[in-house]
Protein backbone atom coordinates (compact mmCIF):
# COMPACT_ATOMS: atom_id res chain seq x y z
CA UNK A 1 0.00 0.00 0.00
CA UNK A 2 2.74 2.18 0.40
CA UNK A 3 4.41 1.70 -2.98
CA UNK A 4 0.89 2.71 -4.43
CA UNK A 5 0.46 5.78 -1.91
CA UNK A 6 4.07 6.96 -3.75
CA UNK A 7 3.06 6.28 -7.09
CA UNK A 8 0.06 8.44 -6.30
CA UNK A 9 2.27 11.02 -5.37
CA UNK A 10 4.60 10.86 -7.68
CA UNK A 11 1.47 11.27 -9.90
CA UNK A 12 0.26 14.77 -8.27
CA UNK A 13 3.83 15.88 -8.96
CA UNK A 14 3.88 15.04 -12.12
CA UNK A 15 1.08 16.61 -12.70
CA UNK A 16 2.13 19.99 -10.99
CA UNK A 17 4.43 20.28 -14.09
CA UNK A 18 2.49 18.74 -16.64
CA UNK A 19 -0.31 21.44 -16.05
CA UNK A 20 -2.42 20.94 -19.22
CA UNK A 21 -1.75 17.12 -19.06
CA UNK A 22 -0.34 16.44 -22.30
CA UNK A 23 1.31 13.28 -20.27
CA UNK A 24 4.93 14.58 -20.80
CA UNK A 25 6.69 16.99 -19.50
CA UNK A 26 9.23 19.67 -21.71
CA UNK A 27 11.96 22.18 -20.54
CA UNK A 28 9.02 24.99 -20.88
CA UNK A 29 6.72 23.40 -18.36
CA UNK A 30 9.68 23.18 -15.68
CA UNK A 31 10.94 27.19 -16.51
CA UNK A 32 7.03 28.10 -15.48
CA UNK A 33 7.59 26.26 -12.07
CA UNK A 34 9.82 28.96 -11.52
CA UNK A 35 6.80 31.20 -9.56
CA UNK A 36 5.84 27.77 -7.36
CA UNK A 37 9.36 26.85 -6.39
CA UNK A 38 12.84 29.10 -5.50
CA UNK A 39 14.89 27.61 -8.14
CA UNK A 40 16.20 29.82 -11.13
CA UNK A 41 16.41 28.90 -14.54
CA UNK A 42 19.47 27.46 -14.31
CA UNK A 43 18.59 25.13 -11.28
CA UNK A 44 15.12 23.54 -13.51
CA UNK A 45 17.12 23.30 -16.87
CA UNK A 46 19.30 20.57 -14.66
CA UNK A 47 16.22 19.30 -12.73
CA UNK A 48 15.28 18.62 -16.49
CA UNK A 49 18.69 17.15 -17.71
CA UNK A 50 18.93 15.13 -14.73
CA UNK A 51 15.55 13.77 -14.67
CA UNK A 52 15.34 13.48 -18.75
CA UNK A 53 17.65 10.27 -18.63
CA UNK A 54 17.09 9.26 -22.54
CA UNK A 55 17.55 13.15 -23.36
CA UNK A 56 15.10 13.21 -25.67
CA UNK A 57 13.37 16.48 -24.79
CA UNK A 58 10.29 14.95 -23.09
CA UNK A 59 10.07 14.09 -19.53
CA UNK A 60 7.45 10.81 -19.27
CA UNK A 61 6.06 9.80 -15.81
CA UNK A 62 8.24 7.03 -16.05
CA UNK A 63 11.54 9.15 -16.20
CA UNK A 64 9.76 11.80 -13.27
CA UNK A 65 9.27 8.81 -11.16
CA UNK A 66 12.42 6.88 -11.09
CA UNK A 67 13.95 10.45 -10.14
CA UNK A 68 11.53 10.81 -7.79
CA UNK A 69 12.48 7.20 -6.25
CA UNK A 70 16.04 8.41 -6.01
CA UNK A 71 15.20 11.24 -4.33
CA UNK A 72 13.44 9.60 -1.55
CA UNK A 73 15.96 7.01 -1.64
CA UNK A 74 19.13 9.70 -0.73
CA UNK A 75 16.27 11.30 2.16
CA UNK A 76 16.09 8.16 3.73
CA UNK A 77 20.08 7.12 3.73
CA UNK A 78 21.06 10.58 5.48
CA UNK B 1 36.58 14.43 -9.48
CA UNK B 2 34.72 17.52 -11.17
CA UNK B 3 31.76 15.11 -12.62
CA UNK B 4 31.45 13.86 -9.20
CA UNK B 5 31.33 17.13 -7.77
CA UNK B 6 28.57 18.15 -10.11
CA UNK B 7 26.42 14.87 -9.68
CA UNK B 8 26.50 15.90 -6.32
CA UNK B 9 25.44 19.36 -6.97
CA UNK B 10 22.58 18.02 -9.19
CA UNK B 11 21.29 15.83 -6.30
CA UNK B 12 21.04 19.09 -4.22
CA UNK B 13 19.22 20.92 -6.80
CA UNK B 14 17.05 17.80 -7.41
CA UNK B 15 16.32 17.50 -3.52
CA UNK B 16 15.45 21.15 -3.53
CA UNK B 17 12.86 20.98 -6.62
CA UNK B 18 11.44 17.77 -4.81
CA UNK B 19 10.53 19.13 -1.63
CA UNK B 20 9.96 22.64 -2.89
CA UNK B 21 6.83 20.34 -5.28
CA UNK B 22 6.41 18.29 -1.67
CA UNK B 23 5.71 21.02 0.26
CA UNK B 24 3.57 23.52 -2.59
CA UNK B 25 1.44 20.08 -2.42
CA UNK B 26 0.73 19.62 0.97
CA UNK B 27 1.21 23.21 1.81
CA UNK B 28 -1.99 23.99 -0.47
CA UNK B 29 -5.44 22.88 1.38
Amino acid sequence: SSTSTIMEKTRELFQMCDVEGKGFVTRRDLQRLNVEVPLNADELEKVFDTLDTDGNGYLTLNEFSSGFSEFLCSQRSS
Amino acid sequence: DPNMKGAAANEGVLANFFNSLLSKKTGSP
